[in-house]
């Protein structure tokens, strides 16, 4: 489903190059459940974002589900974001100013789902996440760890193929991290591909393999049993 | 140093209220170093908002360093906000538009510190935690976890009494994580008082205490022999 070869991500700052990214190959099958580890600054975000579709990278390939995604137009790109990729962000990139139900509701409205069917779709995403009785709130009247989910809510109405979760779990005490973790896990078992940066070993262990970047490099790849 | 008795906050959601923080007894002495802990949407960010006069209690009082924060003026709050208060926020709350220095500098700015100064100052804060070299990028050119640093710089920049960190390792990963805690115990070392959210026993074994937040009732306080 995913295979990059040499993904590579510059950033210009004044007068420096900032390697956020640097030869990255990393190859993803359908179905499998990865965590992405390292050090704050090693490149996972900007990885994630390259993965998501959502940036170009300065060089190198990057394969989705066999196409090259640098020859898709940008009506193809968006097409795949909204039909088949779920994202996570860092930091949420919700809309301030509408309800936590209406946020979950803009992936189904962009992807032309019947207006009948929207309310009820999201409604099930945000009580899968425990924020049902928050559905009327704005971002400004929810807790952090409450902002995260209805983010991770958003990711997942529409039934993406491949969930991309950067840090889905930094805002929630443990056990309702555990909770989260345990809805990913159990999607990942009716074939959703799941990809996830962590920073907690407690959210790692899930994974079938960890991925761990440092200063912008893949340094290990390795398989665990995940528990 | 912080004294409340029964504080309370509601929010009033359309038709619903709110019970967000109820009767909470809190009691912290200058120089303890506390943890609060507890789920999602329990109450840990209303009670911190409160404690560093950033919100006013729907009932209920809060003595600061002995004066009832209820009578302070405008003028007053602000003064203590920034002379005596550090808060690093749950979400950072950054300048978007302007460099991670100039970020540190605004409470040096707003305290009338002599500009020849606000530089080194603002330089060495964003060095005690790992940024030296990100001092000019914006908010939008850092990591989730450099943001996280920057708004601890900027928190402990006009060398507060009192420091009130929301949730400040959550987007870091272990190792740079365990960096910031020593500097807070090296901090609270020195006499600053520290009360810190967090989700992760690994940050809460530094403490000395932890007092744990549900349903937006303060259950336990209970000592501990910090590591
Ligand atoms: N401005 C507001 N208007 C309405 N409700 C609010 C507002 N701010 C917070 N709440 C509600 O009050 C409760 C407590 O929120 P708070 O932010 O204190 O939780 P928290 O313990 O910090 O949670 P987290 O660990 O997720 O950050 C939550 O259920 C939240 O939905
Ligand atoms: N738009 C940008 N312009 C310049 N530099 C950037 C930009 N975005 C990221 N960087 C830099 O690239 C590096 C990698 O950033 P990235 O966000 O991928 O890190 P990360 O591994 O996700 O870190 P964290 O764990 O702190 O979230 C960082 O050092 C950061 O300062
Ligand atoms: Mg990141
Ligand atoms: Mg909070």
């Amino acid at each position: 489903m995913i295979e990059t070869q040499s993904l590579t991500k510059d950033y210009v700052v004044g007068a420096d190059v900032v390697h956020a990214l640097a030869d990255a190959d990393i190859r993803i099958d359908a179905g499998e459940l990865v965590a992405i580890m390292g050090p704050s600054g090693s490149g996972k975000s900007t990885c994630m974002n390259l993965l998501g579709c959502l940036d170009t990278p300065s060089a190198g390939s990057y394969h989705f589900d066999g196409v090259e995604v640098s020859s898709m137009s940008t009506d193809q790109l968006a097409a795949v974001r909204n039909e088949k990729i779920g994202f996570v962000f860092q930091s949420f990139n919700l809309l301030g100013r509408t309800s936590a139900l209406h946020n979950v509701e803009m992936p189904l409205i962009y992807g032309n789902t019947p207006a009948r069917d929207r309310r009820p779709r999201a409604v099930a995403a945000l009580s899968a996440v425990g924020l049902a009785d928050r559905m009327d709130h704005t971002p400004a009247q929810l807790s952090g760890g409450q902002m995260q989910r209805v983010a991770i809510a958003r990711a997942l109405v529409n039934d993406p193929a491949l969930l991309l979760a950067d840090e889905p779990t930094g805002a929630l005490d443990t056990r309702t991290g555990l909770e989260i973790m345990a809805l990913f896990q159990k999607l990942n078992g009716t074939g959703i591909t799941v990809v996830l940066v962590t920073h907690e070993p407690e959210v790692a262990r899930f994974a079938q393999r960890i991925l761990r970047f440092r200063d912008g490099r893949l340094v290990s790849d390795q398989g665990q049993t995940p528990e």
